[in-house]
């Protein structure tokens, strides 16, 4: 086989923000995340697509589950955020697929993708790196889709 | 210092698609990776924010420059994507900061982003991991961005 996967991850106790159509301009991305680190709010994924109307875009970060509040105050006390569309959940939870050679094998994230459709799991994130994909899913759904993925990919 | 900087890489030829404002409901991720993945085009990243209206999202691919035309192909043949809004942009390299105890130090990602928008480089889309901080940006400023990069975390 062309990849190898090396492990599937269930993070639970997570939370995620979005903030909802940022100004796709340069010191917004810095400007969401000072304030949170300055917080002392780990941030373990930051997503951001790419505008679709060339104006504005959206960022989701996913923090830690008892730091949500805190992160989201942290954002108001920006200048120009008090207005900011904050789109928050707390039953979340990261799951990720780790493997070499994942980026070669665009078929990896289309079968993952594809398993957790069929077991009904809606993929609220997606972030990927050359060697792990990782999705931010519901926790209640953790167990089930982590479970699916084993079957798929490791086999058991 | 708690995180060590392993090394800054710009991977130049890249190209960028971004699906705008698909469902938010499973099963279309999966539709959206296995076309591009069935016409052998190499996906490096997916990043895909969460929803902020609970409908829809957008995604963005990024591709080899030479297969976007083919991956934009493999979409419109897909039943439903026909009238999709994709929107795309060729001239993008990506911008990788790599180093270890990057997500536990959430002032790597600011600093990073503060220091593109310091020389006016825009963030297009942002996807991070465990030890990787990875953003696209026009392939024009990918030279100056490397290097101011360099100069805040490598020092030289
Ligand atoms: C949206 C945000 O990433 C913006 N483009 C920036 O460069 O900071
Ligand atoms: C948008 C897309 O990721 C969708 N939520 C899915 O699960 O496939």
């Amino acid at each position: 086989e062309e990849h190898i996967i090396s492990g599937i991850t269930l993070s639970r106790n997570e939370a995620k923000l979005t903030l909802a159509q940022v100004p796709d301009k340069p010191g917004i991305a810095a400007a969401v995340c000072q304030p949170i680190a300055d917080a002392g709010v780990q941030v373990d994924m930051i997503v951001q697509s790419a505008s679709a109307d060339g104006k504005t875009t959206d960022m989701t970060l996913s923090v830690p589950r008892g730091d949500l509040k805190r992160a989201v105050e942290a954002l108001r006390k920006v200048k120009d955020f008090e207005k900011l569309e904050i789109k928050t959940a707390e039953d979340i939870a990261k799951l990720s697929l780790a493997g070499i050679g994942v980026r070669n094998n665009p078929k990896v994230p289309a079968t993952m993708f594809k398993t957790l459709s069929e077991i009904g799991v809606n993929i609220h994130a997606i972030s990927t790196s050359e060697v792990r994909i990782s999705v931010l899913i519901d926790e209640a759904s953790g167990e089930k889709a982590a479970q699916a993925l084993h079957k798929v990919f490791i086999g058991e």
